[in-house]
């Protein structure tokens, strides 16, 4: 019982946290931001996110001197489908620059990602209430220039940034100690999974429809082995592999540079506060729940996690 | 203004601007 | 805690295990090497031609993009007060905004031999006359200065000089 008023209390605290700061004090004092030119080569844009170790970029269109919203892995996901569909246009997608992703983006009939946007020194409440009706993850901060009046990009918030800076700030964040599978915010229904023999091209296929980040593989059993994210297509691309699209999600996985940290697993035992922690120390976008033996159980992403802090209790 | 060698035909300039009490490296990525 | 990091996922581990299955693909494909290579910063554009052609360069480019520029004073023929008309596809609700860039270029000497052109951006004025008054700003707004059309004007500046030279 105690347990529950303090997790109620601390989740109330973090929330009035988020109303009481901007998106501007999650800010550093000193940061950099990307920008790519709408004119540039799509395949040259990949050079620059993974020059630079980001995965997305807000464009700007020097035509019209605006910002034209941002490029992220889905981008290049529809690239590869729109490919897939059409092998003859090796041509066109080798030339395609980023201000033709729209005409892709129709030509394979996806929805235009909805990037709303908001003011940096709107409450990070906002901000985070507006990411998740939009259902991206990431929102940019947009701010007017005072003479030409024309928008500015002063940064990109991302649910990563934003829950590392609570769990960096919030001291309450120690008192969520209730196990996450009593708070019904794992996602255990219908988590489109795969095999390592799958083609590549069927998993990015789900990651598309399913509007999904990633893509857990299990094996006969259901034991859960790796993982495949929306991130893992840049790689793909990049080393061209795309036009051989009938590699199994295991070979492509072997693009992954040595850097990459490794799926993190949890159980339901565990508590938001070690969660928390987690993200307080490390590079992790979302824990995979299994079971004691390993078979996966279900997927808790930072999008669960904000959503519980904003809105649950 | 601040420039990088141009690498893969892709010029890079930046500017740093201070946005209220924080500083931002305004990076542009253009072809050449 | 029971929270840890999937072995099976950890990029050596998974290599191991698909080359173990010795599938025919698997040998062909190599890790992504994520070079971070930092990018290494200059002020400016260095040049060793002769200062004097450096100028004549970039007055050329200058004529060749539609800029204009005041007549240098005698004692300082190194720096360029340029006046630059942003040509933007006009906006839906046809807002007058300030549509001339300015922009001071310099060039300086590092060493001898060893020249630096330097941009810098030098504010807004409005083919139509009217000078954006920003006087009632506070000190907070005053600052909210979007760098990307000056540094796009500075690309198809450098893409001329490069063409050119």
């Amino acid at each position: 019982e105690k347990i529950i008023v303090e997790q109620k209390l601390a989740v109330e605290s973090i929330r009035a946290f988020l109303k009481s700061k901007t998106s501007y004090d999650v800010l550093p004092v000193s940061y950099r931001l990307i920008v790519l030119d709408t004119s540039l080569l799509v395949k040259k844009s990949l050079n620059v996110l993974l020059q630079n170790n980001i995965v997305s970029a807000p464009l700007w269109d020097a035509k019209t001197s605006r910002f034209a919203g941002l490029l992220t892995s889905s981008d290049f996901i529809n690239v590869i489908q729109y490919y897939f569909s059409n092998p003859d246009k090796f041509e066109l997608v080798d030339k395609l620059q980023l201000d033709g992703l729209k005409d892709i983006e129709r030509a394979i009939g996806v929805e235009p990602p909805d990037t709303a946007s908001i003011h940096p020194s709107r409450p990070l409440y906002e901000a985070c209430i507006r990411m998740m009706d939009s259902t991206s993850r990431r929102i940019p901060l947009i701010d007017q220039d005072e003479d030409t009046h024309r928008e500015i990009v002063v940064s990109v918030l991302t649910q990563y940034r934003i829950l590392k800076f609570v769990a960096l700030n919030c001291r309450e964040t120690h008192f969520l100690r209730r196990p996450i599978g009593e708070l019904n915010i794992i996602t255990k229904n219908n988590v489109a999974s795969c095999r390592m023999t799958t083609p590549v091209i069927d998993v990015i296929q789900l990651l598309s429809q399913g509007n999904v980040a990633s893509i857990p593989i299990v094996d006969h059993e259901g034991t859960l082995i790796n993982v495949y994210e929306a991130v893992d297509v840049l790689g793909l691309i990049k080393g061209g592999i795309y036009n051989d699209l009938s590699l199994s999600v295991g070979e492509a996985l072997m693009r992954r540079s040595d850097d990459f940290e490794g799926v993190y697993t949890c159980t339901e035992r565990d508590k938001l506060s070690t969660i928390m922690d987690n993200i307080r120390k490390s590079r992790v976008h979302r824990f995979f729940v299994t079971d004691d033996s390993g078979k996966l159980v279900g997927v808790l992403t930072l999008s669960d996690l904000l959503k519980y802090i904003l809105l649950g209790e | 203004l601040a420039t990088s060698s141009i690498k893969h035909n892709t010029l890079c300039v930046a500017s740093i601007v201070r946005y209220k009490r924080k500083y931002v490296t305004q990076i542009l990525y253009a072809p050449l | 805690s029971t929270i840890s990091i999937l072995p099976t996922s950890l990029p050596q581990i998974h290599r191991a295990n698909m080359l173990a299955q010795g599938l025919p693909a698997a040998s062909k494909i190599s890790p992504l090497v994520n070079k971070k290579s930092k990018t290494r910063w200059h002020f400016g554009i260095r040049s060793r031609s002769y200062p004097l052609d450096v100028m004549g360069e970039i007055y050329m480019a200058l004529k060749n993009l539609g800029a204009e520029w005041a007549k240098p004073s005698e004692e300082d023929l190194w720096t360029i007060r340029v006046r630059w008309k942003y040509e933007v596809a006009q906006n839906k609700n046809n807002e007058k905004i300030p549509d001339l860039m300015k922009m001071i270029i310099q060039l300086f000497q590092i060493e001898t031999n060893n020249y630096l052109v330097d941009f810098k951006f030098d504010g807004w004025e409005s083919s139509y006359g009217e000078v954006s008054a920003n006087v009632n700003l506070s000190e907070d707004e005053m600052s909210t200065f979007s760098a990307y059309p000056f540094l796009h004007l500075t690309t198809r500046l450098i893409m001329e000089l490069a063409v050119n030279s």
